[in-house]
């Protein structure tokens, strides 16, 4: 059995805030998980990798609620955070939900329309991280994006 | 902490 991970580490934060079984959001443990990747020195480049890697879970709710962490931290986590997901590493595991030639054929409607929705609303207000709207408008391109 | 700054990334995926 892999070894949990230890308590009050990112992982075992975003385990509890996008938990499947959660009956509601768990505020706590997104700012929990907020707070922890600003203090730590890789922590918006281990955070991005792990918000991916729950984005892409074939469970709604699962995907839904490590959507709700990235908005809550786009807003809270400031720049540093801000350029990790501004880079095509992240950018490139949110296409593959809404990319039928990947995951799009099987990611929920609901998260691939909230994901769509997270990527036009950084477009707006963080203009300086250009590579999201090369991303975004790619997406229009190929027909992901409806006009 | 200030973390150096990695500006290393990918090419963005065309699909």
């Amino acid at each position: 059995m892999a070894t949990p991970p230890e308590e009050d580490s990112l992982e075992s934060r975003i385990n509890k805030a996008t938990n499947p079984l959660n009956k509601e959001t768990d505020w706590e443990s997104i700012k929990a998980f907020c707070e922890q990747l600003n203090n730590e020195l890789e922590g918006p480049q281990l955070a991005t990798r792990l918000l991916a890697h729950k984005i892409q879970s074939p469970q709604e709710w699962e995907a839904m609620q490590a959507l709700m962490v990235l908005e809550t931290c786009m807003k809270n986590c400031g720049k540093r955070f801000h350029s990790e997901v501004g880079k095509f590493r992240f950018l490139n595991e949110l296409i593959k939900v809404v990319s039928p030639k990947y995951l799009g054929t099987r990611a929920p409607e609901l998260v691939k329309k909230k994901v769509l929705e997270v990527m036009y609303s950084w477009t707006v207000c963080l203009p300086e991280e250009t590579k999201i709207s090369d991303a975004y408008q790619m997406l229009k391109k190929q027909g992901i994006v409806k006009q | 902490p200030t973390s150096f700054h990695d500006d290393s990334d990918e090419d963005l995926l065309n699909v």
